[in-house]
């Protein structure tokens, strides 16, 4: 199991289509301050069923949708795919290549896809479970909150053990 | 599921201690449940002393100290549990160039059973990567990515501006 | 204490808007008493609006973007009351150089009326200093002062290796 | 009102007694991780009156006395004195230079010496009533909180306006 490709239209700053192809190995992502660099790590976290839009640094899950700029309209719909080889076989489905969607209308709609064809979220989370993939807790680290894994407090700590558990 | 849980905290545990003194090259880690009688809820306390100093609180440790501990923690609880991808916001930026290359060549253990996402602005990390991508905001407030390198194989290839196709 | 109260809000409000324009190169940027009719015990909420960029809360803003809006504020409140003094540790690591740029010459403008004590692993904030101490750990465990060199006007003085004499 | 010198003996990670010249504008501190920079910065802040231990990264007070390291025994004892010229006559004392004191025993008592003579804390904190000198929010601004000024809430951004009023 690994990530091939991530596609992102409307999501935060990516008003456009873009696609970044993963390799094995290391991925490094580079740019000036505010270019979006961090927003690419909410989209993965957003695409693997995310709920929260503190840990997305919203307020309402909204603010994932491109909301313009001092050229451009904000605009209705953001969504995220990322696809899989699933060439070993370890998400629990009968595909050597998955592709799961997310979308989200301003309306508070929100719809999930798998290979193309709706699901629901709680199909996404069992493709997912014990495979690592949710938007687990030491999968993404995100900037400044490497100090919050020694920071909190210990019973908080449980969290990370109880997951890899 | 007791049994699950202090077989997984024992081999975190082990690793920890392991993978601190390989990044600080000597000092002790440990990871202690503060309650043995009911091991399913005890709270989990972090303790670490960098070579040649006493023991005392990680509160008291500096940034980048408080940085590679926590990057200790991480790659220990990979071990026991690699999740197939891992995305890492610029936990790099409070290391000074010694723990630079010591994080680095950490991680050069794990690439082979995870996929890295990083975002960085070091050049000793970006030297990391097996594929890297320039995000820009030439317009302001839209972002795109600019370019994609190779940089283990072959040479920089400019995809042109927009690799979103 | 009304009066004085909302005088000084109005004073830092206002070198708030400038700094952060110089700071941005534009944008706009603004604090607002969230309950007018009772100044005295009124939240304030930071607007910042990056160039090109909509509007949008704080939280959404990108590491670097936060870390120079929040050295518009600081610079801001010194305008209007000056503290002899300011200590800033590493404040420049999340920035990338553009920015760093920015923060050494909004800098320069204040250390005529303030002394600055500035910790920094940053060769341009180095550049700045009028006298620069290393300090280092060569016995485990104890700090001392190895050189001072006056950067300005004279050649780094090797003042031999403890400079506590 | 400006620092002239900075005097440690057993704070902290500086056991050996530590003398730093300050320069009107910019004084500079490097080093590599956790060599004692930041503690530094926790001196100032001690010396100036902070009863808080978390403000200084401990859990007690006691934690800023020198606490050994394999090599050697902890003491009993911590010292800073910090030396400040007066000729503006900012501080109402009839001296052109001035000089702080704060000592701290293992047995918990603490003393305070106005140009070496025994004081109170209360005699200090009149000093600097008003100067901008206490250990006030906006002119020590410790490693990693920048992001503080920006994410506390509405009414605690309210203590940096009245401070600067
Ligand atoms: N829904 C949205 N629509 C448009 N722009 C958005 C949206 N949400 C966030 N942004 C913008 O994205 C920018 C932040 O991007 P991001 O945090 O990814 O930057 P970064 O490249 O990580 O920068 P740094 O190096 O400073 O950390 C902000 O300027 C913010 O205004
Ligand atoms: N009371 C004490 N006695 C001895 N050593 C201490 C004491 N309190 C703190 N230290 C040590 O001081 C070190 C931290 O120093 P400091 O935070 O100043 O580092 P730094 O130079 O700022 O590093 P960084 O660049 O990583 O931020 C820690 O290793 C800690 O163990
Ligand atoms: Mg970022
Ligand atoms: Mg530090």
């Amino acid at each position: 199991m690994r990530f091939k490709r991530l596609e992102m239209i409307g999501f935060k700053s990516f008003l456009e289509r873009t696609v970044l192809d993963f390799e094995p190995g290391v991925t490094a992502i580079v740019g000036p301050n505010g270019c979006g660099k961090s927003n690419i790590s909410d989209a993965i976290r957003w695409v693997l069923g995310e709920q929260r839009a503190r840990s997305l640094r919203g307020t309402k899950m909204e603010d994932v949708i491109f909301n313009g700029t001092t050229e451009r309209e904000p605009i209705g719909m953001a969504e995220v795919s990322l696809t899989m080889s699933n060439a070993d076989g370890v998400l629990p489905i009968d595909y050597t290549e998955v592709t799961v969607t997310r979308q989200l209308f301003r309306s508070g709609e929100s719809r999930y896809l798998l290979n193309r064809n709706p699901c629901r979220l709680k199909d996404i989370n069992e493709l997912f479970m014990n495979t690592g993939l949710g938007a687990s807790e030491y999968s993404i680290i995100e900037q400044g909150k490497m100090d919050v894994i020694l920071s909190s407090r210990p019973e908080e700590r449980r969290a990370l053990f109880e997951e890899a558990a | 599921t007791k049994k699950m849980f202090s077989e997984t905290f024992e081999a975190i545990r082990a690793n920890f201690k392991e993978i601190y003194q390989q990044l600080f090259g000597g000092g002790k880690a440990d990871l202690v449940l503060l309650d043995e009688s009911d091991i399913l809820e005890s709270g989990i306390e972090i303790v670490a002393r960098p070579p040649g100093k006493k023991l005392q609180g990680v509160s008291l440790l500096s940034g980048g100290e408080r940085a590679m501990t926590g990057v200790a923690l991480l790659f220990a609880l990979f071990k026991v549990k690699p999740s197939p991808f891992c995305v890492l916001d610029e936990i790099d930026a409070p290391l000074d160039e010694a723990n630079i290359n010591r994080f680095v060549d950490l991680l050069a253990g794990f690439v082979s059973s995870s996929q890295f996402i990083i975002i960085t602005h070091n050049k000793r990390t970006i030297g990391m990567a097996d594929i890297l991508y320039g995000i820009t905001m030439e317009e302001s407030g839209v972002s795109r990515v600019v370019s994609v390198k190779f940089t283990k194989e072959k040479d920089a290839e400019k995809v042109g501006l927009g690799a979103s196709e």
